[in-house]
């Protein structure tokens, strides 16, 4: 989607996205 | 969130299938944490519980910006904090989760 940003770094993958509404609520 | 402010979480049921695990890193307590860093993102990537380091993640991390190197040691323990205990299960059960 997107929201989503997929960054390489030394052959890692790293994908990046909104962190879930309800994930934020628990904080 | 752990004394870090940095929760980890595996992003995939671990199935045990093999040795890499799905995770994924966001911040929970901003406050926490010295240098700048992507507020409300939350970073996945896989961890190679053989070959890979918390350390290692952590300094890829910092390298792709997405936290200050000041930060980097907090996000290192906050990974090495999710995946010991997975490693030891493993160690205990070989027989699979």
């Amino acid at each position: 989607s997107s929201l989503t940003q997929v960054v390489h770094s030394a052959g890692r993958r790293f994908i990046v996205s909104p962190v879930p509404e309800s994930r934020l609520r628990e904080s | 969130a752990e004394d870090t402010g940095l929760r980890v979480e595996l992003a995939e049921e671990d199935d045990c299938s093999n040795s890499s695990l799905a995770l994924r890193l966001w911040v929970e307590d901003p406050k926490k944490l010295k240098g700048k860093h992507k507020d409300n993102e939350a970073i996945e990537f896989s961890f190679n519980l053989e070959t890979d380091t918390p350390e290692e993640v952590a300094y890829e991390m910092v390298k792709s910006g997405f936290f200050h190197e000041s930060d980097s040691k907090a996000v290192a323990k906050s990974i090495r904090d999710r995946v010991t205990p997975i490693k030891k299960t493993r160690e205990k059960k070989p027989a699979g989760c």
